[in-house]
C-alpha cells in the first residue's frame, strides 16, 4: 500500500478545484526575475492583470476562441508544407474581399494570442501593448492616420508624424526586400515607400508602411533603428492590443534585430493562471538562475522554417509511456506561444486520451466542448488528482506539464476539459 | 506537425537559445 501511495504521489498532481478558476484580482508572480533588467511583464490578455479595456472590443466566446485556435493550428500546418500551400489554404478559407487583395503570409490567427507585453515606441516614447508571438516574425502596430481603417485599441494609436525618430523604408532599400522572407509577402510600393501586408489564418490582417523607429523594451534596452510595420489598414481578432511582437527566427524578428545585444537568447514564463503575471526576458540572464534547465536541440526538419521545431519522441501519462510508434512523431512539433491547445497526430492523441481517461476514471465526465472531447464535472469535488503528463524530447529531455498546463475551464468547474486535441489528418 | 500550445507551457520556464539551436525547459521555473 505504501508503494502504491508513493507511486500515486509521484505520478499525479493534487489540485484544489477552486484554483482552476480565474480570480478577479491580480496576484503578481513572486518569481518575476528582472535579473538583468531586460524583462517585460507578461499578462493574460483577458485577465485582471491586463490593463486592456475589454469593453472596447467584443470578447470572443470560448467556442470562437477554440475555432480560431484550430484555424491557427491548421494554418501553421499548411504553412509548414510550403509557402505555396499556405497561400492556397488562405484562399480556400477566406471569403472576404480584403483577403484577395493581400498576399498570403505565414503567420497565424490572432484571436487566440493571449499573452501580452508593453513596450515603448518612438520619441517621445509611447507605450504600446502587444501580443507576443513566437509563431511569426514581423512586429507591427496600428499607425495614424489609419488610411484604411484601424480597430479600437486600448493605447493611443501610434502617430509617426509626432515622433522625431521615425523613418519610412524606401522601396529601393534592401531592407524592403527582407519582407519576402519574413511575412513571406512581396512588398509593394506607395510613393516610393515600402508597403508590407500580412494576412493571418483567420483573415485578420495588417497592411501599412514598413518603417524604422526607436524601440524601448526597458529603460536600459533601447534600439534605435528597429524595423517594424506601421499599420494603416488593420482588421481582425486582435482584441484591444496595439499589434504584435514577432519572436520567430526570421531576420525581421525582434530576436534577430536585437541579436548583437542579447545574443539570440530569450525566455518566458507564461502566467499559470489568468490572474497572475509572468515575464519575457531577453539576453543571457535567461534561465541561468536555474540548475534544472534541460535543453533539447531544434529539429533539423525545421531548419529552413522560421518556426521553432523540436523532435518529440514520446509521451507518458501517470508514469506510463504510451505505446506510440516513433513514426507517428516523424512529422515534427512546433512550439508556439500563440496557439492555446496542444495538437497531436491522431494516433498519439488517441493514446493520450485513453490513458488520461483511464487515470481519471473515478471522476464524472462532463459534456464535450467544441474540439475538446475529454471534459470533467468537478462540481462536487474540492480537490482532484491529475495524472502527470510528460513529453520526451530529443536529447533525453523529459518535460513534465505543470498542474495548470493540463486543463482548460470552459464555463465553470462543471466543464473542465483536457487541453489537448488531435490533428484531423495523420500527415498534418 | 504537432503543436505545443501555450496552455501546456504554463508554469514552465521556456528558454530559447536560438544561436545554440536549442530550447530549454525549466519545470516549475515560474
Amino acid at each position: 500500500r505504501e508503494t502504491i501511495e508513493k507511486n500515486l504521489l509521484h505520478h499525479t498532481h493534487t489540485v484544489q478545484v477552486s484554483s482552476l478558476l480565474p480570480s478577479t484580482t491580480c496576484t503578481p508572480s513572486t518569481k518575476d526575475p528582472h535579473r538583468n533588467g531586460s524583462s517585460l511583464k507578461v499578462v493574460h490578455k483577458h485577465g485582471p492583470c491586463s490593463q486592456l479595456n475589454q469593453d472596447k472590443t467584443k470578447t470572443p466566446t470560448d467556442a470562437e476562441i477554440l475555432e480560431q485556435d484550430q484555424l491557427r493550428a491548421e494554418f501553421i500546418q499548411y504553412s509548414r508544407r510550403s509557402k505555396r500551400l499556405g497561400g492556397e489554404f488562405l484562399r480556400r478559407k477566406s471569403g472576404s474581399k480584403a483577403s484577395t487583395n493581400i498576399p498570403a503570409n505565414l503567420g497565424g490567427s490572432f484571436g487566440t494570442n493571449n499573452y501580452i507585453v508593453t513596450v515603448g515606441l518612438g520619441t517621445p516614447k509611447r507605450s504600446l501593448t502587444l501580443v507576443f508571438d513566437t509563431g511569426s516574425d514581423l512586429t507591427w502596430t496600428q499607425c495614424q492616420p489609419c488610411a484604411g481603417s484601424c480597430y479600437d485599441q486600448n493605447d493611443a494609436i501610434f502617430d509617426p508624424s509626432y515622433s522625431s525618430t521615425y523613418t519610412n523604408i524606401t522601396c529601393s532599400s534592401p531592407l524592403c526586400s527582407q519582407l519576402i522572407s519574413g511575412p513571406g509577402n512581396q512588398p509593394t510600393c506607395s510613393s516610393s515607400t515600402c508597403v508590407y501586408g500580412v494576412l493571418y489564418g483567420d483573415n485578420s490582417f495588417s497592411l501599412g508602411f514598413f518603417g524604422k523607429e526607436k524601440l524601448t523594451l526597458t529603460a536600459k534596452d533601447v534600439f534605435k533603428d528597429f524595423l517594424f510595420g506601421c499599420g494603416q489598414y488593420n482588421k481582425g481578432l486582435f482584441g484591444a492590443t496595439a499589434g504584435l511582437l514577432g519572436l520567430g527566427r526570421d531576420k525581421l524578428s525582434l530576436v534577430e534585430q536585437t541579436a548583437n545585444r542579447y545574443g539570440r537568447i530569450f525566455s518566458y514564463c507564461l502566467p499559470p493562471t489568468s490572474s497572475s503575471t509572468g515575464h519575457l526576458t531577453f539576453g543571457k540572464g535567461s534561465g541561468k538562475a536555474s540548475n534544472t534547465i534541460k535543453f533539447t536541440p531544434f529539429s533539423k526538419s525545421y531548419s529552413k522554417s522560421s518556426f521553432y521545431g523540436l523532435d518529440l519522441l514520446g509521451i507518458s501519462v501517470a508514469g506510463d509511456k504510451l505505446a506510440i510508434p516513433p513514426s507517428v512523431f516523424s512529422t515534427g512539433l512546433i512550439i508556439d506561444s500563440g496557439t492555446i491547445l496542444t495538437y497531436l497526430p491522431p494516433t498519439a492523441y488517441n493514446a493520450l486520451r485513453t490513458a488520461f481517461r483511464q487515470a481519471m476514471k473515478n471522476y464524472t465526465m462532463g459534456e464535450a466542448f467544441s474540439i475538446l472531447d475529454t471534459c470533467y464535472d468537478f462540481s462536487n469535488r474540492n480537490t482532484i488528482s491529475i495524472p502527470k503528463i510528460v513529453f520526451s524530447f530529443r536529447g533525453g529531455v523529459d518535460v513534465e506539464m505543470d498542474k495548470f498546463g493540463v486543463f482548460l475551464v470552459v464555463r465553470s468547474v462543471s466543464q473542465v476539459c483536457l487541453a489537448f486535441t488531435g490533428n484531423k489528418n495523420a500527415n498534418d | 506537425t504537432a503543436i505545443f500550445g501555450n496552455t501546456q507551457q504554463r508554469g514552465l520556464e521556456v528558454v530559447y537559445d536560438v544561436g545554440g539551436s536549442r530550447i530549454g525547459f525549466v519545470p516549475g521555473g515560474c
